[in-house]
């Protein structure tokens, strides 16, 4: 563990905190796409199902259930507590596009052609992109209250943070991992327009909007 | 074994 892996972990739980807050507080999901959420909680059931026979750490474990404990129950806010708020009309992303894509990839591209070994690549590659229906919507409505948009800082900047605590274990321990690698450099690439638009808008306390 | 050593990031 590193301060880059510790930092992004903890952006990645703030994340989740700021979107459970957001739904509760304004009593809506308003602005969050269900696509997304929906693929992040694929993407954690596939990647940590080694939860029941792999040990890493206790740390690891209790992350582990915390991710796909909190993404099932966004999904039960969003599609049932809150669904009248749910805005379905603007989450037109067809995530097809993205799963089949993955799964192909996953098939060809992994570390060992084993049931476990083929759902965690798959798992990563469809994290890269999962966030693409998010930014479509956003898109679409050309404007995001501050609050989405702190949950998409903290989101986009945990993969980033990733990025620096790569480059430190190749420095410190010679560690290798080509697939997460070239797929966290498209997941923190998808934000560049975010951290652009969030530094030059939402930072300096104006409204996120997207220009004309 | 050590394919799976690798994975021990979130």
């Amino acid at each position: 563990m590193n301060i880059f892996r510790l930092t992004a972990d903890l952006m990645h739980l703030a994340s989740i905190f700021i979107l459970l807050l957001k739904i509760q507080k304004t009593r809506s999901c308003a602005g969050i796409s269900f696509k997304s959420q929906l693929l992040y909680a694929l993407v954690f059931i596939t990647r940590y199902i080694d939860l029941f026979f792999y040990w890493v750490s206790l740390y690891n474990t209790l992350m582990k259930i915390f991710f796909i404990g909190s993404s099932l129950y966004i999904v039960y806010l969003m599609q049932v507590k809150f669904r009248a708020t749910n805005d379905p009309v603007l989450d037109t992303f067809r995530i097809e596009y993205l799963l089949a894509p993955c799964a192909l990839l996953a098939l060809v591209a992994n570390y060992a052609f084993t049931a476990q070994e083929i759902l965690w690549a798959f798992s990563v590659y469809l994290e890269a992109g999962a966030i693409l229906p998010q930014l479509f919507m956003l898109q679409r409505r050309g404007e995001a209250e501050t609050i989405t948009t702190h949950y998409l800082f903290a989101l986009g900047a945990y993969r980033g943070l990733y990025l620096l605590n790569w480059i430190y274990r190749y420095w410190a321990e010679g560690y290798v991992d080509w697939i997460a690698w070239i797929a966290g450099l498209v997941q923190t690439g998808l934000y560049t327009d975010f951290f652009y638009i969030y530094y030059t808008k939402v930072l300096k306390g104006q409204k996120f909007e997207l220009p004309a | 074994d050590d394919t799976r050593a690798a994975h021990d990031e979130l």
